[in-house]
């Protein structure tokens, strides 16, 4: 789930 | 002041029981582009964006920028008081502390108003990039249905492994294994069952079937759906409506399992 949120946080924030 | 006239209440009503399990309080941010609405799920791995164009509405009129913020368990017992073609109209006020939402029935001289309290939310709003998938995968949406629910029943994710002109779902359970392959297809009669793979380079990642069935109570809006996929970006998956309106989920990969 860590790591989940590590990608949505990159995607998100470019 | 908002006014916006749908033709057909069941547009907004699947979109909100598609979404509600998702998330449960969201802004309906309304501009004089159309009503478009994001929001992360709770636990920050899943994300909603859905935008309905002013084109969807007939008429649509909105002034100034207004966010709706609506909590969808309540919007959808609103909007479970409308018959599927009743024409659905929503109205707020500038500074509004209600959203009125009207339902006529086109056969019946019957009118319904309802109003919904409005909730201040704090949402963060980030922009979604731009982004150039290198899998993007169109398939009939009740035919992803059926895979993500099949599998769920063994597995609780799924790989998308997409190659060239195919696709393979992926699970292994404790009672076993499963696996669907799906290649390119194009029927000139039958359109609706097409599947369309376009590749710039394979790619192949897991996700979390629970999130997916839920993606999927959206398959009623739209007969394709499009699966976009690249290497550690969330996947998207996308219902598209009438006049570019759409409906997109986003579900970051599981890594490491």
């Amino acid at each position: 789930k860590i790591f989940q949120k590590q990608i949505f946080k990159f995607f998100l924030e470019g | 002041m908002l006014e916006a006239r749908l033709e057909q209440a069941s547009i907004l009503k699947k979109v909100v029981d598609a979404i509600k399990d998702l998330v449960q309080d969201c802004n309906f941010d309304c501009n004089d582009s159309g009503i478009a609405l994001q929001a992360m799920d709770n636990s920050h791995v899943a994300l909603v964006s859905m935008m309905l164009k002013s084109d969807t509405f007939s008429p649509f009129r909105c002034d100034r920028n207004i966010a709706l913020g609506i909590n969808l368990n309540s919007f959808q017992k609103v909007l479970r008081c409308a018959q599927n073609e009743d024409i659905l109209t929503l109205k707020a006020d500038d500074s509004p502390d209600v959203v009125s939402l009207v339902f006529e029935s086109s056969e019946q001289d019957r009118i319904s108003e309802y109003d919904i309290k409005l909730m201040d939310i704090d949402q963060e709003h980030l922009g979604i990039p731009d982004t150039e998938y290198a899998a993007t995968i169109t398939m009939p949406s009740g035919e992803f249905q059926r895979i993500c629910r099949d599998l769920s029943a063994l597995s609780e994710s799924v790989a998308i492994e997409a190659e060239k002109n195919a696709v393979k779902f992926v699970c292994n359970g404790d009672i076993g294994n499963g696996a669907i392959s799906l290649r390119n297809h194009s029927s000139v009669e039958k359109p609706e069952q097409n599947v369309n793979i376009e590749l710039s380079e394979p790619v192949a990642l897991t996700f979390s079937l629970k999130y997916l069935v839920n993606f999927c109570k959206a398959s009623g809006l739209s007969g394709s759906v499009k699966l976009c996929l690249s290497n550690e970006v969330p996947l998207l998956v996308e219902y598209e409506l009438a006049s570019n309106s759409y409906l997109r989920f986003y579900l970051a990969p599981k890594i490491g399992d």
